[in-house]
């Protein structure tokens, strides 16, 4: 087995190990093997071991899950995150999820800074046959969004996703952009953005906690997108983002084709950690 | 927090005059803990601690009369030296026309560092060629064909169907025009998936890059090891670039990836206009790492 090892305090060590190299961080860790500590559980096997740790891991990730509230049309999600982490490739896996279900879906190129930004979302809309408006360049995305919005009331489209330009969130302008993007949705209808997405690259380290802190604090993130995890990357940054920052995952990005995307499920997420 | 945690080994030690060896295994510890939040990977820490401890255990340090600054002089030097390039930085230009090719994961900088590094080059009075490799991503090809114009640099305009074409056709093309080194970025690729790693040794064997830079990602935590020897093992590379480095990642990535491979990290990335290239610099990055 994975811990060789028949005694539980034996197994902490290698438990350690395998947490810290998933980059779930110090942190994370020493509150996690804490609490396995407190549990007093008798651990006869490494079943037991395996399935207690799973426990909770999964313990801390449902503690941030919410129920999905009812949203009035349409459903509009922002996307967020910083340089190349996946933002665009997965607006466009949502936009197919959400045809696939029969939604009226617009994809809105609000980009305007990445050169050919608007084009890969527009190549990518023709692919899936979804429609993208897109921006004039250097157009205010703020203003992008309030277009996609207003063309959303007049052509009914029941899911507007929104993709911004990657940022750096230390970069103060940037972020203030997006709050301006925000607070332009929030005054066209009070109930917009119903959601706003980070999105994360599996690979990332401990940076991926500071990014969910600051684009929270920012922006009021309502989830987590986790992509690139058909990488060698674990993810487990998450367990530190679920304890410290409070954020759902969503989705899982699992690569580079419209159809490597799927609903976030911790048991399946935690099993994962210990292939 | 690497400073503060830093600042609290620092002050602990300070306090405590001549130094006994619990003491210092005991700053040892804690510097563990910063090289882990720095995103060091788990297995260089322990390694790189143990190499520590004999130094740190010696004379210089015990009988030093300020022990803890010492110590922390120890590790910074240690870091630094492991980081450190052995030779001059520079990129590998020579041939008609030379090759310099970039590779990496999805996302990590590729498309915007060729365009700095023909951006470097002409600062250095050498007209390079950009050549699009990358047929794979949508727009890729007009991503680097519209940077290249913005910043008027020599931009291979393709009309074939394969990477290997676009090369050979490119190489002949940069001969012709007296442009050199030709400049290949190729699409984003996972260390795992071996279509496209074939893709890339195919690549190398016929146009025989005499630089082939890995482009990774400064906020990279512990699979960097993983990325760094499977490119190093599958296709080689020689040099390193650092991406995103205007941000506040640590960079612990950078110390694995060298300690494992053994190639120097050549260049940084600090932003996404052109000229945001420097080249490396060890300390910098060492009291990054530490903070
Ligand atoms: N393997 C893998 N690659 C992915 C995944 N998601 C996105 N990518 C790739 O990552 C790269 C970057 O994707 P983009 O969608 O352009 O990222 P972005 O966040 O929009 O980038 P910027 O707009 O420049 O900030 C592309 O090569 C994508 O194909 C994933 O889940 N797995
Ligand atoms: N802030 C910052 N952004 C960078 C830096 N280097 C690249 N970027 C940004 O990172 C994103 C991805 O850059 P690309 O050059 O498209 O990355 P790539 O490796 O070619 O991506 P793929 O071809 O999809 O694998 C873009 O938004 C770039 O502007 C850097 O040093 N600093
Ligand atoms: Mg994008
Ligand atoms: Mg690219």
């Amino acid at each position: 087995g994975i811990f060789r090892t028949k005694s539980f305090n034996e197994s902490i060590p290698v438990f350690e190990e395998i947490l810290l190299s998933s980059d779930v961080g110090i942190t994370a860790t020493n509150e996690i093997i804490k609490r396995l500590r407190e549990s007093r559980i008798d651990y006869k096997t490494e079943e037991d071991t395996i399935h207690f740790i799973s426990k909770i891991l999964t313990n801390i990730l449902d503690a941030v899950e919410e129920k999905k509230r009812e949203t009035s049309p349409p459903y509009t999600i922002l996307s967020v995150g910083v340089n190349g982490t996946g933002k665009t490739t997965t607006l466009v896996k949502l936009a197919n999820h959400f045809k696939n279900k029969g939604e009226n879906v617009l994809l809105v190129a609000s980009d305007t800074y990445r050169p050919a930004g608007v084009e890969q979302l527009s190549i990518w809309g023709k692919m899936i046959g979804v429609d993208v408006l897109k921006s004039q360049k250097g157009q205010d995305p703020a203003a992008v969004a309030f277009d996609a919005i207003e063309s959303a009331f007049s052509k009914n489209y029941s899911v507007v996703l929104i993709d911004t330009a990657g940022r750096l969130h230390t970069k103060k302008n940037l972020m203030e952009e997006l709050k301006k993007v925000k607070n332009v949705l929030n005054k066209k209808r009070r109930d917009l953005p119903h959601d706003i997405f980070l999105v994360l690259d599996a690979t990332t380290g401990q940076n991926a906690l500071s990014q969910a802190e600051i684009f929270k604090d920012s922006l009021d993130v309502t989830g987590v997108i986790l992509t690139k995890i058909d990488g060698t990357a674990k993810g487990g940054i998450i367990f530190a983002i679920s304890l410290e920052v409070g954020i759902p995952v969503r989705y899982i990005g699992t690569g580079e084709n419209v159809e490597d995307l799927i609903e976030f499920d911790p048991k399946i997420f935690v099993a994962s950690l210990f292939e | 927090n690497i400073t503060t945690r830093l600042g609290e080994i620092f002050k602990s030690l300070k306090k405590k005059g001549k130094l006994s060896k619990k003491d210092v295994e005991k700053g040892l510890k804690d510097i563990r803990l910063a090289l882990l939040e720095a995103d060091v990977n788990y297995k260089v820490v322990k390694e790189f601690i143990e190499r520590l401890k004999k130094n740190a255990t010696g004379e210089r340090v015990l009988n030093s009369f300020t022990p803890g600054e010492t110590l922390l002089k120890v590790v910074f030097e240690e870091l630094t030296n492991f980081l450190s390039p052995k030779e001059k930085i520079e990129i590998k230009t020579d041939g008609k026309p030379g090759i310099v090719m970039l590779i990496g994961l999805q996302g990590s900088g590729k498309t915007t560092t060729a365009v700095k590094i023909a951006h470097f080059l002409r600062k250095k009075g050498k007209e390079s060629l950009l050549v699009p490799c990358d047929l794979k991503r949508p727009a890729a090809v007009e991503q680097l064909m519209i940077m290249a114009e913005m910043d008027k640099l020599p931009f291979y305009k393709i009309r074939e169907k394969t990477i290997a074409k676009i090369g050979l056709n490119a190489v002949s093309f940069a001969r012709k025009e007296g442009l050199s080194p030709v400049i290949l970025d190729t699409a984003g690729r996972l260390h795992i998936d071996d279509t496209m790693i074939d893709e890339l040794i195919n690549l190398k064997k016929l146009l025989n890059p005499k630089e082939i830079l890995l482009v990774l990602d400064s906020m990279t935590g512990q699979d960097a090891v993983n990325i760094g020897l499977e490119f190093q093992k599958k296709v080689d590379f020689n040099g390193i670039v650092l991406t995103k480095m205007d941000g506040d990642a640590r960079g612990g990535a950078a110390f694995s990836l060298r300690y494992v491979t053994s190639r120097p990290i050549k260049l940084i990335g600090t932003g996404e206009k052109p000229d945001d290239l420097e080249l490396f610099h060890a300390e910098r990055m060492t009291s990054r790492i530490l903070g």
